[in-house]
């Protein structure tokens, strides 16, 4: 299969790292980040692509995660969201090209399944710019988000803090990925309730083997006061987000992306 | 004594919970956010001035905090600086008209003291907006930066970071306040070094009493997997930074404004 993801956020919400954490492989080398630091008041946001093959248990993925350098990080983000915008209908274009060729070879598909959007654990509530990217690529893609580095969060903080951005979600008519309820299945549809409920997924990512008080080896962020863990699900959602990604949904988010966003936007193509 | 010292930085990154913290009343009632949210791609920061009187043990002290809401949270940034700047160099230019009067009353005086910095703590490096802003402030105000929410990064993440944040003022020419070193007092001279190293000072803060593991009641953040603690040195700087407002710099503060700052700005008005 050939499962493809964009994640989209800010600079240093820990993107990479969570990428890394969710099929642990190495997926990037360390970044440079000093070349970020001169005068870059106005630069757009870049697209960069990175390919990966996973085996995950017995299961053969070609994972391409794409990666938003620089998104909000400039004094003016207006219009950063274009490139990224651009980019998914752009694979779309891309396809559907193809698709009208008469004769029909291997075609290059990397019309994105999922789109993470990593929200910044302030405590309050969503920023402007995360509205105004969140509208525009709900429409066009299998939108996920998540609330970045949750163990910035207590947990009365961040059950306050994801019911104020599914509010402004719902307020701001923001289009969001909803796992399908079949109603065949009672214990699948149960769980499909339980990752809806929990949207936006609070994330802790971590590659780093550390151990707890209390002797266990874990993957998680040792701190002097102890360790929150990524697997463990009192601390945070990781385990529901895996599991939609890669288990329970990775079919759906396939399937829906090349029947419901790409039929779309083949329809608003013929009516212009 | 009357002290004003300002706090800059975005929304959400504790500065709220710091002032209560440093002072330990409560300054300003929960905020309204919602309010934050319908389209402002380019409103202009406002400047917010909340007046307090403290009693710090026995030292009576005229506190005014000044707020800097919404500053860096737009689409559009560019020039978001320019009312904190400018609030700053107005108070210089309202007691140099009251100084240039000849009947000298009683002058109002609102000359900042101290402006504390917030960073927001990435584990990468300083934003392009914070290079921006501090450099306007330094030139003008004792400024202090603090890596805001410092329970955010773990041990290691903080020091790689707090160097890294060092390195981009230097290479910046971003002009920090420096505890000046006094050297008939070996004491007061280590007490002053100190503080220089530390800088910028990791902040963690909280006015909740929350219980520790090991059964000490303390002022601090608490999670699932343990406590963080506003005033145990090994979590974070809070203690050197009180210290250094409150107790032994204070008077440092006030003296530097009114001598130094003071008179570089009517300097630059005689010279233009
Ligand atoms: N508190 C916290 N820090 C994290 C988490 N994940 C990553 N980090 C740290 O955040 C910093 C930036 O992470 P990175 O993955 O490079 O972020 P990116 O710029 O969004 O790709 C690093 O110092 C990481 O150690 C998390 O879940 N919680
Ligand atoms: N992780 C962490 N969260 C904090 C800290 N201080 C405050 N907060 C939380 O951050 C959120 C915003 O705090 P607030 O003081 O209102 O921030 P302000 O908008 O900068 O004034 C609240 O949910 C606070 O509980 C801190 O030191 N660490």
């Amino acid at each position: 299969a050939h499962f493809t993801m964009m994640v989209v956020g800010e600079s240093g919400l820990g993107k990479t790292t969570l990428v890394n954490t969710l099929f642990t492989t190495e997926l990037s080398p360390a970044k440079n980040y000093n070349k970020r630091h001169y005068k870059q008041l106005d630069k757009l946001t870049e697209v960069e692509i990175i390919k990966a093959e996973l085996e995950e248990k017995q299961f053969k993925v070609k994972l391409t995660v794409i990666d938003t350098p620089g998104f909000g990080d400039y004094v003016n983000n207006r219009d950063s969201w274009s490139p990224i915008v651009d980019f998914i209908d752009d694979q779309h274009e891309a396809y559907m090209r193809q698709e009208q060729q008469p004769q029909r070879e291997e075609k290059t598909d990397l019309r994105v399944h999922a789109c993470l959007y990593f929200i910044r654990p302030t405590g309050h509530t969503l920023k402007p710019l995360d509205i105004e990217i969140m509208k525009r690529l709900g429409t066009r893609v299998n939108l996920i988000p998540v609330v970045a580095k949750a163990d910035t969060l207590t947990q009365n903080d961040l059950f306050l803090f994801k019911q104020r951005v599914r509010e402004v979600i719902a307020a701001q008519g923001i289009r969001i990925y909803q796992p399908p309820v079949e109603n065949d299945d009672e214990a699948s549809a149960e769980h499909a309730r339980m990752l809806t409920d929990a949207i936006p997924f609070s994330i802790i990512g971590s590659t780093e083997d550390v151990q707890t008080p209390d002797g266990r080896v874990v993957k998680g962020r040792e701190y002097l006061w102890g360790v929150a863990e990524v697997e463990n699900e009192n601390h945070c959602d990781f385990r529901k987000l895996r599991s939609l990604l890669i288990r329970t949904h990775m079919l759906d988010l396939i399937s829906t992306t090349e029947e419901l966003h790409y039929e779309n936007y083949r329809q608003q193509q013929m009516e212009t």
